[in-house]
């Protein structure tokens, strides 16, 4: 009598978290912009038996933004998850692997990033500030703003705006800008770049330093700006992972497709 | 021979008693939140 088919995995099952761990790792390994993610829920899982020791496993996942830049270092298990009041993006992951003699690999993801509804912050929190559209020409203004200062202050490299990460806009008390941005060192000197900014080009992949800044610019009720910016260091990119798409900034929308 | 029985009549007499306090397994999916819902 054929052997019975195997009992369906549940969402909360180890081999269902292993799954949904190397998943997790695949999608922040080959991102290229905005902030890692962190598991929230496995919403469903179906496996699909191949054969002996072979299956395909179909995997929807909930994931949620951390406070890490994508280029960061840190290890996921370190980042912070936003919280639901500094309006959290929500990542939305459909995930294929195969699982050959135990060993797990990604065949394909697809995921929807989309920020929590304005509505649903301010129900809960209506003094909680928002974010803002990235190409909201305050902030634009203001990540210009807060870059120019850091370089004209700095002692180091020449840094270049990779990309905005995220941006609010706080209206009272007082009305202020903060901004979140990805940059990286150029082959200039502050001081070289104040001669010729056009010859201040990214460092090449095998010196590239790539880093983040937050930055405050206060309006009223008087002028204010905060800068900090931190470099990781070089970091040798796993082979198998493309680094940034040059040239040029890019904006991180909370709604965005990666596949 | 077989005779073939009503379903209500069937069920009635298949159901199995549930012991006392029984508690259905949770549904295998979605999985447990580990942060919070959005």
């Amino acid at each position: 009598v054929p052997a019975a088919p195997p009992a369906p995995l549940g969402c909360d099952d180890p081999e269902s978290e292993a799954a949904a761990e190397v998943a997790v790792n695949y999608i922040n390994g080959h991102s290229q912009h905005g902030y890692k993610f962190a598991l929230n829920r496995i919403e469903d899982i179906r496996v699909v038996h191949q054969g002996p020791n072979n299956d395909i496993i179909f995997l929807e996942l909930d994931l949620l933004e951390t406070k890490c830049p994508i280029l960061s270092p840190t290890p996921l298990a370190n980042c912070t998850v936003r919280s639901f009041a500094e309006h959290a993006v929500e990542g939305d992951c459909d995930v294929k692997l195969q699982k050959v003699d135990g060993t797990l690999s990604v065949l394909a993801s697809k995921c929807h990033s989309h920020a929590d509804s304005r509505e649903d912050i301010i129900k809960i929190c209506p003094d909680c500030p928002l974010l803002e559209p990235l190409n909201n020409t305050d902030v634009l203004g203001a990540v210009s703003a807060a870059l120019n200062d850091y370089n004209s202050k700095t002692t180091g490299p020449y840094l270049r705006l990779l990309e905005i990460g995220r941006a609010k806009i706080q209206y009272h008390p007082g009305h202020a800008v903060v901004t979140e941005f990805a940059v990286g060192a150029t082959n200039c000197s502050a001081e070289e770049a104040k001669a010729n900014v056009g010859a201040c080009q990214l460092l090449p992949e095998d010196q590239s330093n790539f880093g983040f800044c937050t930055a405050v610019m206060v309006k009223r009720p008087s002028q204010d700006l905060q800068v900090d910016c931190q470099l990781y260091g070089h970091q040798v990119p796993p082979p198998d992972i493309p680094l940034l798409s040059w040239p040029g900034v890019t904006y991180n929308h909370p709604g965005q497709d990666t596949s | 021979s077989l005779t073939k029985r009503a379903v209500a009549e069937a069920a009635q007499h298949d159901k199995v008693p549930r012991p006392v306090g029984f508690v259905p397994p949770p549904p295998p999916c979605p999985g447990k939140i580990r942060h919070f819902d959005i």
